[in-house]
């Protein structure tokens, strides 16, 4: 079960509350995957009590933005906390697919890689199973293929540690790179945090979801939860 | 496995301090619920009564949503999300599945804050852990009790931390994060974020 609050001292209206934090969690803890599972109790609140001096933000305020951004970044901090602590997680996985047509569709995009569970075993391997990321994105359920274009799709690894070459393409413009450097994506994938970039090339929309891998340890917490 | 064992996930995102904002005060205790003796019950207050607070929330899109999300919609809904002044969390049962028995269970924590806070409808409530088992009402309702007779509330960081492992289940460690921003004036307020899970996690809250 994913539960969290966030509490400011600023005064903000409640219906202002309520957008910003709505708007917050659509691209934070709406963009999180563990197990693909959805619990019966999540639940996210906010509280805005005006203990500081200023006067209170509405929608109108010029502020409004300004502070809806800064939750949204907190939120997302707060929510890869989350995805870091993943029953047996090993590595945090950043799931970037940009350059969409539709926002709606690069978000099911990245949920739909972030919960395969054989892309998540494959990372948990070190394995550099571009065909496991593709299949996913292949069945991710988009109402239609404005945002896909088979001929367009660029799919690679992004090293976090800041070595050289940092992009490892795995599919460039749709086509599988069968020469891929395996001891650099066995160096990438070593690494505890992890990018697994998809560049559509179909707009300028883009979605980041956060996972992790799936480790036999996730079997172990969950095979005796209750008992 | 091994991999997981060499990284101090506590060492690496615990932090040692931080900033909180004003106007809140929280408190936690190990009410028994949990069967390790560890803190499974927390309370938030406002404390601030220069203007009335707001209220917002989002919830699971799950088909059976558990008894403390329809309570808490429920609330805001009665509030229009003003004046809600206390939120309280429990670890250790979910209170999922248990029907109306559930509910009144959670109207009856509600209804116990509220006394202490001295409003209605002024308590939010989540709950975690085994779904389909009633709360330890008992061990619930003396722990509260506890909580404010013996004002056990305080806003230091140990207080903020303690809260964060409150509700805390599979977690390998409380998930705290606080910082300061600034207005367009140069207003600067704070945030403060608490968040818990580990498995049953793909969010789709609205």
């Amino acid at each position: 079960t994913l539960l969290g609050f966030v509490l400011t001292d600023l005064p903000i209206n409640s219906s202002a509350l309520q957008s910003m934090l709505t708007g917050a969690v659509t691209r934070s803890f709406n963009c999180i995957s563990v197990d693909g599972d959805m619990s019966t109790n999540d639940t996210i609140c906010m509280l805005a009590n005006g203990a500081i001096d200023t006067p209170v933000i509405d929608e109108s305020s010029p502020d409004f933005q300004k502070v809806s951004s800064q939750v949204t970044e907190f939120a997302k901090n707060l929510a890869q906390l989350v995805v870091r602590d993943g029953e047996g997680a090993t590595k945090f996985v950043t799931v970037n697919v940009k350059n969409s047509a539709e926002f709606k569709d690069a978000r099911l995009i990245a949920e739909s890689i972030s919960n395969s569970m054989l892309v998540k075993s494959a990372l948990y391997g070190q394995d550099a199973n571009w065909g496991r990321i593709l299949c996913a994105i292949g069945y991710s359920k988009l109402e239609n293929c404005k945002s896909l274009d088979e001929s367009k799709i660029n799919v690679s690894f992004i090293a976090t540690d800041g070595s050289s070459p940092q992009e490892l393409k795995l599919i460039a413009n749709g086509v599988p790179q069968l020469d891929i450097d395996e001891s650099r994506a066995s160096e990438i994938l070593a690494l505890s945090d992890l990018e697994v970039l998809v560049d559509l090339g179909t707009g300028t929309e883009e979605c980041q979801f956060w996972t992790c891998d799936l480790s036999h340890e996730y079997v172990t917490i969950n095979g005796d939860y209750r008992s | 496995s091994s991999a997981s064992k060499t990284l101090d996930k506590y060492a690496l995102f615990v932090p040692k301090s931080g900033v909180f904002p004003k106007g809140y005060e929280v408190a936690s205790l190990a009410s028994g619920v949990k069967k390790n003796g560890a803190l499974d019950l927390g309370v938030i207050r406002n404390v601030n009564k220069s203007r009335k607070s707001s209220a917002a929330a989002v919830f699971t899109t799950n088909r059976f949503k558990a008894a403390p999300v329809q309570f808490s919609r429920k609330v805001l809904d009665i509030s229009s999300g003003e004046g809600v002044d206390a939120i309280v969390v429990n670890s250790g049962c979910a209170n999922a599945v248990t029907g109306e028995l559930g509910m009144q269970d959670a109207e009856n924590v509600a209804s116990q804050v509220n006394k202490y806070v001295g409003e209605q409808n002024s308590t939010l409530l989540m709950s975690t852990g085994v779904i389909g088992q009633r709360l330890q009402m008992d061990k619930i309702s003396t722990g509260i009790d506890k909580l404010f007779i013996e004002n056990k509330f305080s806003s230091d960081f140990g207080s903020w931390l303690n809260l964060a492992k409150s509700i805390c289940t599979t977690d390998t460690f409380p998930k705290l994060i606080s910082s300061k921003f600034s207005l367009s004036d140069g207003t600067e307020y704070t945030l403060v974020g608490i968040s818990k899970g580990a498995g049953m996690i793909c969010p789709n809250m609205a």
